[in-house]
This record gives C-alpha cells, sequence and structure tokens, in this order.
C-alpha cells in the first residue's frame, strides 16, 4: 500500500511541474 | 544546489545558463526551459530529482516574470530566432577560426556551446536537418580538436 501511495504523490507532485510547464509557456 | 547524478545529462546546459546569465538572460531562459524538459524526462520521480526541478522551476518563474519585457521570452518565436542566431554566431565564429587554423580554448568552447544551442533549439519543435548536421559536426569538431591540442598535435 505504501508504495501505491507513494507512486501517487510522485505522480501527482510529476503533473503539478507539468502544469507549471505548460503554464510558464502559455500553453494552458 | 548540487545536480542528482541522473539529471547529469543536463549540467553543460545548466552551466551554460550560468554562464549566460547577464550577458544574455534570452539564452539563460532557454537553456534552462531545455534542462528542464530534459531532466523531466530523465528523472522526475525521486525525491532528489524533483527537488530539483522544482527548484529549477522556482527560478524559470522568477526569471519570466523579471524579464517581462524581453520579447525573446514573451514570445517564443522571437525565442526561437534569438537562440538559433546566437548558435550560429557560435558556430560561425569557432569555424572562422578553425579554417583560419587559430585553435585554442575559446574555439572550442564555441562549438561546444553551438553544438548545446542547437539542443536547447528542441524546446521549440522538432529540429531541422540542417540543425542536426551543424550540432554533429561542432560537437564532432570541439572533441576532436580539444583531444589534438591535449597530446600536443596539431588538428586538420
Amino acid at each position: 500500500t505504501g508504495s501505491v501511495v507513494g507512486a501517487s504523490v510522485a505522480s501527482t507532485e510529476q503533473d503539478e511541474l507539468s502544469q507549471r510547464l505548460a503554464r510558464l509557456r502559455d500553453q494552458v | 544546489m548540487s545536480l542528482p547524478p541522473q539529471l547529469k545529462a543536463i549540467q553543460h546546459h545548466l552551466r551554460t545558463a550560468q554562464e549566460h546569465e547577464q550577458r544574455d538572460p534570452a539564452v539563460a531562459y532557454y537553456c534552462r526551459l531545455y534542462a528542464m524538459q530534459a531532466g523531466m524526462k530523465l528523472d522526475s520521480k525521486t525525491p532528489e530529482c524533483r527537488k530539483f526541478l522544482v527548484k529549477l522551476m522556482d527560478q524559470l518563474e522568477t526569471m519570466k516574470n523579471a524579464l517581462g519585457n524581453h520579447e525573446s521570452i514573451t514570445q517564443e518565436i522571437v525565442g526561437h530566432a534569438h537562440i538559433e542566431n546566437y548558435a550560429l554566431k557560435m558556430f560561425l565564429y569557432a569555424d572562422n577560426e578553425d579554417r583560419s587554423g587559430r585553435f585554442h580554448k575559446n574555439m572550442i568552447k564555441s562549438f561546444y556551446t553551438a553544438s548545446l544551442l542547437v539542443d536547447v533549439l528542441s524546446v521549440f519543435g522538432e529540429l531541422s536537418e540542417e540543425n542536426i548536421q551543424h550540432r554533429k559536426y561542432a560537437r564532432w569538431k570541439a572533441t576532436h580538436i580539444h583531444t589534438c591540442l591535449k597530446n600536443g598535435e596539431t588538428p586538420q
């Protein structure tokens, strides 16, 4: 369960980075 | 902040960014943007890489806010032309030195920087065949001349 939660946290943070990158490049 | 080993492939682009911070902020900005994108592909999962990439993103956002009046940063099409021109300028300087038989550290660095800036151009889309050829030639020249100078030989 721990690894599933860990992977989910990592994926959310990765999404957050992707979103910030898209905003930075005015792609949203 | 030290670069995690997983992100070693972007170290030279980050160094180029640092070297251009004052001289040409648009070059610094797009080198970091490239490093950010490449870094996310390399590893954005391990805590040390995530931490590094979040810091890099903070830095990019701060730069964009501070350089809001630079067209080459607010409009990527202008940025693309700027980076391409800058890379070509570096390449032509080194090529001219090479063809004149003047071999030195500065021209090696110019060849290498030109090749790194072609990498950076990929943030704007697919590289042209000409870009790819320039990068290959510049990287090979930088390595070849560096090796020759190290061994006390004259490059051909």
